[in-house]
């Protein structure tokens, strides 16, 4: 329920003043989403993978990763995404470690890394925060993740 | 950079001491119709001068507000059941890195426009249009952090977001001699990715994680066309089916975990 705790902190006004925010008095309630603009979103790209490959020969670092029990945006679906981007096994598929329990699982593509975050729902560093934490010191190093 | 001083944030209400600093306040981002974004910058805990830049965006689309990666998965505070205090989060990612969290589009959260219809005509192109000149301005209110290794990160319908702000990052620097944008990658987490395979890939979880029957879940495949527009209603009466008769109350986002009574 921490989404609820959000709602009643950042409506606080003494909080609103101390972040600079809401100074122009806007015509309703912070929320943590908005269903206006859900509702009404207008254009939305089909597929992203296109980018992906203008962004691969670009020579960006791409990780992609997936916390395993979410069932919104599921690991099968990103999965079964990415593996039509038909890209080159670089390090084949490997249990990386989080202390010593399997963080996740992980393939190394030329171009992209792909990993899975063990017991992780979407919001992956609410679920697993050490785990999470371990994969984005490792994208920052631009190192693979570790193997023990 | 007169801004800048005023943007920095002394302490929040509740917040314990911390050894980093904190900025935050509105870029405009589109003087005609009056769209201002709404960032919060936690500097890194050692050597901020040193650590990369992270620009953080969640998804939704409407959802990209500091209440999820601000506030409860990467941000230096978590809040307390009471809403009264922050406590710290001990994986806090600003220990590697300046994270620099936006609340985008112009809707949401406190970022505003002072265009109604701009709540109705929002959408991918715009919302990666406005995302980079906010972040031109932005940097010449942090000129410290020109040239800077730059990366994005965000989640879910970010997996959008991310890429799309990304891209036009890339071209933007193409089209200039000495780009001040120095983007060296993105990190997408669940992210939306193409309609069709994502599509397929989700009801496959829920067939193998047990969510669903194996009679909804040949209903699906069969009166579901993943690459249509819009979905047949027999599509969505058998999807419809499956979350409201087969799911149970569990919380979608982490199928193991108790969901928020």
């Amino acid at each position: 329920c921490t989404e609820n705790y959000a709602e009643k902190y950042y409506n606080r006004p003494d909080v609103q003043k101390a972040l600079h925010a809401n100074t122009t008095g806007i015509p309703y309630k912070w929320t943590a989403c908005s269903d206006v603009l859900l509702k009404y979103w207008t254009d939305s790209e089909n597929s992203i993978l296109p980018t992906y490959k203008n962004l691969i020969e670009a020579g960006l670092r791409i990780w992609v990763f997936s916390g395993d029990t979410d069932s919104v945006v599921p690991v099968t679906a990103t999965r079964f995404s990415l593996s039509h981007l038909n890209l080159k096994i670089k390090t084949r598929w490997y249990p990386w470690y989080s202390g010593r329990q399997v963080g996740g699982w992980t393939e190394v593509y030329d171009g992209l890394t792909f990993a899975t975050v063990r017991g992780a729902g979407h919001e992956v560093p609410l679920f697993q925060p050490k785990r999470a934490f371990i994969l984005f010191r490792s994208f920052l190093a631009g190192k693979e993740l570790p193997k023990s | 950079p007169k801004q800048r001083e005023i943007d920095r944030i002394s302490v929040l209400p509740g917040q314990p001491p911390v050894p980093f600093n904190q900025f935050s306040g509105y870029v405009t981002v589109n003087e005609q119709d009056g769209r201002a974004l709404f960032y919060w910058l936690t500097e890194a805990t050692t050597f901020p001068e040193k650590k990369p830049l992270v620009l953080w965006l969640n998804g939704g689309p409407g959802c990209s507000s500091v209440a999820y990666g601000a506030s409860e998965e990467i941000g230096p505070f978590r809040i307390n059941r009471t809403g009264q205090s922050l406590y710290r989060n001990k994986y806090s990612w600003n220990t590697e890195a300046n994270i620099l969290f936006l609340e985008s589009p112009a809707g949401v959260g406190f970022s505003y426009t002072n265009t109604s219809s701009n709540l109705k005509d929002s959408g991918d192109k715009r919302t990666a249009q406005d995302a980079l000149v906010f972040l031109l301005r932005w940097m010449s209110r942090f000129p410290e952090y020109k040239y800077r290794e730059f990366y994005i990160a965000g989640e879910s319908y970010a997996g959008h977001y991310v890429p799309q702000l990304a891209k036009r990052i890339v071209d933007y620097n193409k089209a200039n001699s000495h780009p001040i944008l120095n983007l060296k990658g993105f990190i997408v987490g669940n992210a939306v990715t193409d309609n069709y395979y994502d599509s397929i890939g989700t009801v496959t979880f829920w067939w193998t994680h047990s969510m669903i029957s194996d009679q909804t879940y040949q209903s699906i495949l069969k009166h579901c066309n993943f690459s249509a527009e819009e979905a047949s209603k027999h599509c969505d009466n058998a999807v419809s089916y499956a979350m409201n008769h087969e799911f149970g109350d569990i919380d979608q986002y982490s199928i193991y975990t108790p969901s928020c009574m």
